[in-house]
């Protein structure tokens, strides 16, 4: 064996003129994660319980998308999902649909560690998440400033934006307009990556 | 979107991923990110997890892909994320994150950056954004 490796991501397709200090915020956050894990690692933690713990902290933090920073739906409100899978014996579970859920990520370990199914959503899921006692929050909690301000933008311009940490300053409008991309046989002008 | 991927001292491997999903999606829209086999996969061989371009990860199963040509193909880490990048991704952008069972780590993405960070046992840390 070749020792313990951890590696973490906070989304792709990023906005060239993402402002420095976002860039440093993101890199201090990614940091951050990283020594989270490390610690665990060095302490003999098995590998799905890091991949856990430290994705409830990118969750818990609203820097990224997902958990509290959430990107929203249509109507405002944030829908979220995850899904969790330990290689030793191909375990897995997975959640959809998740509203008032803190932590997503927790959720799916349950999933697979207390169900006898792989994958929950929508009411099911949250049913489940009540079941088993998890942190539950209101939907608001999900919600930051930032995010509404991004989804007026990208109502304003008809678009689901090409990337959501582009700053209510920025050109979010051009951003989804100009761009050739295509995404599931359509215009990226109505869809985007995460 | 979020990630992470380990591998622990025992060779174990892990893979998780958590999202929001879209700005202005419609209600109901499920991603990739807990399709297991498109945004999260994990075996004996490998953990990967992705993001980027939801419906294009789900139309190349590309977690799983990583892993299936480890074994099936005999390629490296390495080897495998650079193939799956290139070959699966059609027209989509996308980005991941995985580790082998020997320790390895491996970013790839070809979309324009991608927020990640890796560590290894031996010391080796790195944050960074762009290419």
């Amino acid at each position: 064996m070749g020792g313990w490796a951890i590696a973490v991501h906070g989304g792709a397709g990023i906005d060239p003129n993402l402002p420095a200090e976002r860039q440093e915020e993101a890199k201090q956050l990614l940091t951050r994660c990283l020594n989270l894990g490390i610690i665990a690692l060095r302490s003999n933690v098995s590998a799905i319980d890091v991949v856990e713990l430290v994705i409830r902290e990118l969750e818990t933090d609203p820097l990224f998308n997902s958990g509290r920073g959430s990107a929203l739906t249509e109507k405002g409100t944030v829908e979220m999902e995850a899904s969790i899978m330990d290689g030793t014996k191909r375990r897995c579970g997975a959640v959809s649909g998740i509203t008032t859920v803190k932590n997503p990520i927790s959720l799916a370990r349950l999933v697979m560690d207390k169900s006898p199914h792989s994958y929950l959503a929508f009411s099911g899921a949250e049913d489940f998440a009540r079941k088993q006692g998890v942190e539950i929050v209101d939907n608001e909690y999900f919600v930051t400033d930032d995010n509404v301000g991004m989804l007026k933008l990208a109502k304003e311009a008809n678009s689901i934006l090409f990337d959501y940490r582009i700053p209510p300053m920025g050109c979010a409008g051009a951003a989804a307009t100009d761009s050739p991309i295509q995404m599931n046989g359509l215009p990226i002008s109505i869809y985007a990556p995460e | 979107t979020v990630g992470c991927v380990v591998v622990d001292g025992k060779g174990h491997c892990a893979a998780g991923t958590s999202t929001g999903g879209l700005m202005n999606k419609m209600m109901g829209r499920i991603g990739d990110s807990p399709l297991i086999g498109a945004g999260t996969y994990a075996s004996e061989f490998c953990g990967v997890s992705c993001t980027g371009e939801g419906e294009a990860i789900i139309r190349a199963t590309l977690a799983r892909d990583v892993s299936a040509v480890m074994e099936y193909k005999g390629l490296n880490l390495q080897e495998a994320v650079d193939y799956v990048i290139k070959h699966r991704l059609d027209e989509g952008f996308a980005g991941l994150i995985a580790v082998s069972n020997k320790g390895e780590v491996v970013c790839g993405f070809n979309s324009n950056g991608m927020f990640r960070g890796c560590a290894t046992e031996d010391g080796f840390m790195e944050v960074a954004i762009w290419e």
